[in-house]
């Protein structure tokens, strides 16, 4: 079983993850819990974008990936997912 | 790839470098024909052209670059060196969109090395189109250091222009920075972000040919009044062809005749039929100087040098910048003068002619190339000892010799079987001339 990420790791993902359109913005009202499931495929999406393994976990790799240099604007534009995406 | 929902209803965008990198070596000219190239490869895949403005323009431009660093009033603010590099903002009636906005905290580079060479430089007569080769200001940064300014730019104009990102391999679009992408010159969108572009603004109406973005240079300042016994049109007959120097200047081509010039805009309207005087115009350049015998403007820099005798001057824009040189610093033998000079904007190497021979040099390098001269017949059908050679804001060679011109196709070596034509007719507003004697063909290359 791949190491359970670090708390911090976590909250840091879940953060880049909503702060480059992968995940909705939080509402406080709601205080939706971010099922596992949603989280992993956000994880997923941001994998396919970073070259990386599709696993959807937040593995090594992938929390190095988002301490990489990129462009600011967010990967996934308008409600998070929810975009058609152009596939060839 | 990916569609912000938002596109230009215009297809000439205006564009400005309002603030420079203040901690980068990158010269201020070599960010601009960085931002010049990164459009440029948007521009030749779509029908979308894009014209530098100055600041004192009417209105602000479509696309406004800056260099900022942490909150700069924008909804992205900075993180300090790596991290975040860049955004731009998508198309629309807001005053911000089309904006770009670079980290001013990175280090920007251009030049590290970014593989060898494509053996296609070597070519020493593939004619390209009206680009620009850039040199880095300094010695190429050592890979892994610095951000590569070209690259990300080619990014964010792609937002600018409407894409969102791509998790396409070998797509610009993608979000993370891919390091350095090669030669601006010849870069070329991949597949993917062509496809995006295209779905956006369809494809270029005819072979991408570059225009110069730059502003042509300023006009020249009026005449004086001219004392009432002078005849009226002062200054030597353009008709009669024989120029001294020719030369393709941000797109617009300059004719030289004694102290006198005229300027062809790239429309081909003549600025004005009246020439204008040397020395009014290219400040700086010695009284003495009174014949232009070449002329040319290097593409690293945009430096224009003119020549005469066994010397050289180059100019900033219209300004001198410092004193004169000797050829001998291009690699000819001392002494020796040049009939025409002209430069290959896709492998940064300048061609010396003099006579039937011809000298190379190397602009990035800095020095002549090796083995040369070599001799002129390798230019099939090209006049031996030319009034001057350019190359157009279509590619292609025109060598110019009297009152005629030959042309060679872009990329080909060989003048158009119809060669020499009259260049009065197109090139200077002159009717043809009557059914004079051709001017000599030279022998075909053996």
């Amino acid at each position: 079983r791949a190491s359970e990420p670090a708390a911090q790791d976590v909250s840091l993902g879940v953060d880049w993850l909503t702060r480059y359109g992968y995940l909705p913005p939080p509402h406080p009202a709601q205080a939706q819990l971010q099922s596992p499931a949603k989280l992993r495929d956000a994880i997923k999406v941001m994998q396919r974008f970073a070259g990386l393994p599709e696993t959807g976990l937040l593995d090594r790799g992938t929390v190095a990936a988002m301490h990489k240099p990129r462009c600011s604007l967010p990967d996934v534009l308008g409600v998070a997912g929810l975009v058609k995406r152009r596939r060839r | 790839y990916a569609l912000s929902g938002s596109m230009w209803k215009k297809r000439t965008l205006t564009w400005r470098v309002q603030s420079f990198p203040q901690s980068s070596a990158l010269s201020q000219e070599t960010v601009r024909t960085l931002m010049h190239h990164a459009l440029t490869a948007w521009g030749v895949e779509s029908g979308l052209r894009f014209r530098e403005v100055g600041s004192q323009g009417p209105s602000e431009p479509d696309i406004l670059i800056d260099f900022a660093r942490a909150y700069h009033q924008d909804s992205y603010p900075f993180d300090g060196q790596g991290g975040t590099l860049a955004h731009a903002f998508f198309p629309g009636e807001h005053s911000i969109s089309g904006d770009t906005h670079f980290d001013d905290e990175e280090t920007w580079t251009f030049g590290s090395k970014a593989g060898p060479t494509p053996s296609c430089l070597a070519a020493p007569f593939l004619v390209w189109g009206w680009g620009t080769q850039l040199q880095p200001t300094l010695a190429p940064f050592p890979d892994g250091e610095g951000t590569d300014l070209f690259a990300v730019a080619v990014h964010e104009f792609g937002h600018a222009l409407g894409l969102g990102h791509s998790s396409a391999p070998d797509s610009i679009m993608r979000p993370f920075y891919q390091g350095p992408v090669g030669n601006p010159a010849e870069y070329r969108l991949s597949q993917d972000d062509r496809e995006g572009l295209q779905q956006l603004y369809g494809k270029a109406p005819q072979p991408p040919y570059d225009t110069p973005t730059r502003k042509p240079l300023a006009p020249p300042p009026p005449p004086p009044a001219l004392p009432p016994d002078s005849p009226s049109l002062p200054g030597p007959d353009r008709c009669e062809g024989n120029f001294d120097a020719i030369a393709n200047i941000r797109g617009e081509t300059f004719f030289f005749k004694g102290p006198w010039f005229w300027r062809l805009q790239p429309s081909g309207q003549l600025v004005s039929p009246r020439p204008a005087r040397l020395h009014r115009f290219w400040e700086g350049l010695p009284a003495q100087v009174q014949v232009i015998q070449a002329a040319y403007a290097r593409h690293p820099d945009g430096r224009i040098l003119l020549f005469s005798g066994p010397q050289f001057w180059v100019f900033q824009d219209r300004q001198l910048e410092g004193a004169a040189r000797p050829l001998s610093d291009l690699g000819l033998p001392p002494g020796e003068a040049v009939d025409a000079v002209f430069s290959w904007p896709l492998n940064g190497k300048t061609y010396l002619i003099r006579g039937r021979r011809y000298w190379r040099y190397d602009e990035a390098a800095a020095r002549p190339d090796p083995g040369y001269p070599r001799d002129l017949s390798l230019w099939e059908g090209a006049p031996l000892a030319p009034d001057d050679v350019t190359v157009s804001n279509t590619g292609d060679t025109y060598f110019f010799k009297g009152a005629h011109y030959w042309r060679f196709p872009k990329g080909s070596v060989q003048a158009e079987p119809d060669s020499p034509q009259p260049m009065g007719p197109k090139w200077l507003d002159c009717p043809a001339p009557s059914a004079g004697p051709r001017a000599p063909r030279t022998p075909k290359a053996t």
